[in-house]
């Protein structure tokens, strides 16, 4: 695992509850918003079950700690979108708190009703992205959620220890974590920062 | 980019001159692998590509071979995440 450069974090005292919510205009319609919004309730469940940390949904986009929205080509930040697959989203380091995703993308929530074979993953995505937001940056360990590469029509939305071991360096452990429960083949660490 | 875009470039190694290389160090710029002042990139592949292309393969866990061996150009067309490998500027941005 490894962090952003200076090793930011959420400055909150423990425990910490971020907002989070959607931008009223950039959206997409190829899914309904409850399938979105449920993506990413699972996709932020995956992080708070091994942090103490709780993700709440406002409604309230203007004073949301977590700004998401999905965007097309150039939006401002520098970073263009390019379109389908290539760049598939991007997330800022804390405590900026902005998600982007790349409206362009066929986005995808089930792939027995998505048959695109350039389907992609929400929640997948979500849960990457969300790791970012959180603090870390990329990782090398292939099978891990920080990794940079996710394919079309693969899922990857299990934390393996890489990723665990991370955010727990910079949060600490959830209480209720329980880290038998993870594979055998779940539990290569990376000392490598 | 595609594999009909990158897969030309299969087995270049560094000296070779070859058509759209350029647009690989764009790629490698972009995501932190190749760090230039002069931004005007050359079809050349140089020793900055060569030593891009090796950060790259040490820092995804593939073989390290220094050349664009078909696992490396398969990686680089895998869709991804637009951070940055290597901790970015502009997710550092200020509050306005």
């Amino acid at each position: 695992y490894a962090f952003f450069s200076g090793r930011p974090r959420w400055s909150r005292s423990i425990p910490i509850i971020l907002t989070y919510a959607f931008s009223p205009e950039n959206v997409i319609t190829s899914l309904s918003k409850s399938e979105i919004k449920g993506a990413f309730r699972r996709a932020f469940s995956h992080w708070a079950s091994v942090i103490p940390v709780t993700f709440s949904e406002s409604n309230d986009y203007g004073f949301a700690d977590i700004k998401i929205g999905f965007y097309k080509g150039d939006h401002g930040d520098g970073e263009p979108f390019d379109g389908v697959l290539g760049v598939l989203a991007h997330a800022f380091s804390p405590e900026t708190g902005r998600f982007h995703l790349d409206a362009a993308e066929t986005w995808a929530v089930d792939f027995d009703r998505e048959k695109s074979d350039e389907a992609i993953d929400l929640e997948s995505v979500a849960t990457h992205e969300i790791g970012h937001l959180l603090g870390l940056a990329h990782t090398s360990v292939q099978e891990a959620v920080m990794f940079p590469s996710l394919r079309p029509r693969e899922k990857k939305v299990d934390l393996k220890m890489d990723d665990i071991k991370g955010i727990q360096a910079l949060y600490g452990s959830n209480p209720n974590f329980n880290d038998q429960a993870l594979s055998e083949s779940d539990t290569s660490i990376n000392n490598g920062v | 980019y595609t594999w009909h875009e990158f897969g030309k470039f299969v087995d270049a190694t560094r000296g070779n001159k070859i058509n759209g290389i350029s647009e690989l160090k764009k790629y490698f710029h972009r995501f932190g692998y190749l760090k230039m002042d002069n931004l005007n990139f050359t079809d050349l592949f140089d020793d900055h590509l060569e030593h891009a292309l090796i950060k790259y393969q040490e820092k995804l866990g593939l073989i390290v071979t220094g050349k664009l061996d078909e696992n490396t150009v398969s990686q680089i067309i895998s869709p991804r995440c637009g951070v940055s490998d290597f901790a970015p500027k502009f997710m550092h941005a200020k509050r306005h």
